[in-house]
């Protein structure tokens, strides 16, 4: 791991007087190669390499007796900052609040639906869920199976188009009083722009309070480009990134934080309904460090 | 001429970070680059296309044994795309006149039956299935009698979603595995492991610990019809040389092509 890495080379800094440029040089080139290897976007490692140079020169590195693990120091401070920033609670103030959810085919929506509803519930929320996936065969069935599971209403939207399942939804949910409505939507990729067109209008439809991001945590490069792309259209408040339960190092947490700014909220752990966690930033930093 | 078509040491390192924002992964970038660059008889994309062809491992066309019916097992990740991709492909296999048994194994997920129903109505399989929560193994022999029986070309299984480090669930797709073999010698013919087209560099560990398992003998990676590349397929399929059999390319029967590796290549030269 890069720990490990940058410890020789931390051995190498330690026999010299003083830590040159080019030390330096060669521990931010064997970060740069582990952040790309735990799927961290080219440009956002470059951002992140760039700050690290700065603080560790200006840190005196050649001061500390263990040059290497202050350098890597100053990058796990950075990811945290980065992973960290602007950590707020959901917010549900108004009733009904509206929780979108969106992102790519597969990446875990109708099961983090079903994850945060529960949640929710046992925090006390009268909650309520709907699907406006009208494409993929038993999307609305599978939500229909979760929310039965932890006993929460599923309120079914009219018709078989997104925006007007939506709206029928919100207006049953402002009927039955629930506190929360939470709106699982169908994967798309963000060049169809049909599907983006699809995904801001059922947002205009029921202004959602929160507009959360569902990203596999094993996304690879592109995570950068979609999560800037959905924010584009649907200007994000969170983010939820799925499946942490596998080996993957997260490297695509970075590219949201970056992009957006926008706060990861939670992390789905596994496929059971209570897999559910919320984000700890310092943790994942050192887990993309490896 | 040729000295006009060499590239600078700055296009050279564009090019590597074309093939890092594609997921070819640091290791891969850097080994196209450095063994391209000792190719002097041919310029700098010809050249690169070359070594990516030399990484993508030849396929025998033909995966159907000699008598039938052939057997499939399909596993991957979570969401991936197995289910859609059984339809997709007994859809063909449909359009060829063949007749395709498929065995809903995924006994656990929500409505993972009632999905791969409306697939196997759409393409006009038959569907062999028990109740929510019976054992996936059963059903794959099930499906197996079933096929036999009736005479099938094809049989497809329809495993769940799991992650790698889930060790009870690769335990219990090695079982899934075993007993497809002792309900019919020689079966599973092929085990395609379904790869997201936009997974990082977590697909090379999926790749190496699913066929550990489950004796994986082709890929089919999905989902190339958006903004991901795929480029960590040249390192499944350099490392573990497992054919790419078809690709994934949206979400309709219609949507699966078989992957033709000098297409890829293109798709990934800067
Ligand atoms: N291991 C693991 N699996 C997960 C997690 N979250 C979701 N899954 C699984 O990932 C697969 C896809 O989940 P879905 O909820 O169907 O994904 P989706 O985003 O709604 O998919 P589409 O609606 O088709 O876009 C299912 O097998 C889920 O059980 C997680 O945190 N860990
Ligand atoms: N855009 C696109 N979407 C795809 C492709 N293949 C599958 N999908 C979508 O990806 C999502 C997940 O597909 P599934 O077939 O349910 O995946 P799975 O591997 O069976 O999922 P689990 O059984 O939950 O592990 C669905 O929304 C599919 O429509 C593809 O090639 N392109
Ligand atoms: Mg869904
Ligand atoms: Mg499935």
């Amino acid at each position: 791991n890069l720990t490990d890495k940058l410890g020789d080379i931390a051995h190498r800094l330690q026999g010299n007087a003083r830590v040159g440029e080019s030390e330096l040089d060669a521990t931010l080139r064997e970060m740069r190669l582990a952040l790309l290897e735990a799927d961290v976007a080219l440009p956002v490692v470059r951002h992140l390499i760039s700050e690290v140079r700065e603080q560790a020169l200006g840190a005196d590195v050649a001061k500390s007796l263990q040059p290497g693990q202050v350098v890597v120091k100053i990058l796990h401070d950075n990811l945290t900052d980065l992973l960290g920033g602007s950590r707020r609670p959901l917010k549900l103030d108004k009733i009904p609040s509206v929780i979108l959810l969106c992102g790519l085919q597969g990446a875990g929506k109708t099961t983090t639906a079903g994850k945060l509803a529960r949640m929710l519930a046992t925090d006390g929320k009268k909650v309520a869920l709907t699907s406006v996936d009208a494409t993929r065969p038993a999307a609305r069935e599978q939500l229909q199976v979760l929310a039965q599971q932890i006993d929460v209403p599923y309120l079914a939207g009219d018709g078989s188009d997104p925006v007007a399942m939506a709206d029928s939804a919100l207006d049953k949910a402002r009927v039955s009083g629930c506190h929360v409505l939470i709106v699982d939507t169908a994967g798309r990729q963000v060049i169809d722009a049909e599907l983006m067109d699809e995904i801001a209008a059922v947002d205009a439809a029921v202004a959602p309070q929160e507009r959360l991001l569902v990203l596999d945590s094993m996304t690879g490069q592109t995570a950068l480009t979609v999560t800037e792309q959905f924010h584009q259209r649907v200007p994000m408040s969170g983010c939820i990134l799925t499946k942490t339960d596998a080996d993957v190092r997260g490297g695509a947490a970075l590219s949201v934080a970056h992009i957006t700014g926008v706060p990861i909220r939670f992390v789905g752990t596994g496929e059971k309904i209570d897999a559910f966690e919320a984000f700890d930033a310092r943790r994942f930093a050192g887990r993309i460090l490896g | 001429a040729a000295a006009a078509e060499a590239w600078s040491e700055a296009q050279w390192e564009e090019a590597e970070e074309a093939f890092i924002m594609a997921d070819c992964g640091t290791e891969t970038a850097l080994r196209l680059v450095s063994e391209a660059k000792k190719r002097r008889h041919q310029p700098p994309l010809p050249a690169l296309k070359s070594v990516m062809l030399e990484m993508l491992a030849r396929k025998e066309a033909d995966y159907f044994p000699p008598d039938k019916p052939f057997v499939l097992l399909m596993i991957g990740v979570n969401g991936t795309g197995k289910t859609t991709t059984i339809g997709k492909l007994a859809s063909m296999w449909r359009g060829e006149g063949k007749r395709v048994v498929i065995g809903a194994a995924d006994t656990f997920r929500a409505a993972a039956i009632e999905q791969l129903s409306v697939w196997v109505e759409r393409s006009g399989a038959e569907l062999v299935r028990q109740g929510h929560g019976a054992d996936p193994a059963a059903v794959a022999f099930d499906t197996i009698g079933r096929g036999v029986a009736g005479g099938f070309d094809v049989v497809m299984i329809d495993t769940a979603g799991r992650v790698q480090t889930d060790k009870g669930l690769m335990e219990e797709l090695a079982k899934v595995r075993r007993v497809i073999n002792k309900a019919l010698p020689g079966a599973p013919h092929e085990v395609w492991q379904v790869v997201d087209g936009g997974t990082g560099q977590n697909a090379v560990a999926q790749v190496e610990k699913f066929r550990a398992v489950a004796g994986t003998t082709g890929l089919v990676v999905t989902k190339l019809d958006g903004t991901a590349k795929g480029g960590v397929v040249l390192q499944l399929s350099d490392r573990f040389r497992l054919p790419v059999r078809y690709i994934g390319v949206g979400e309709t029967l219609e949507d699966l092509m078989p992957f033709d590796g000098a297409a890829f290549a293109d798709t990934l030269l800067p």
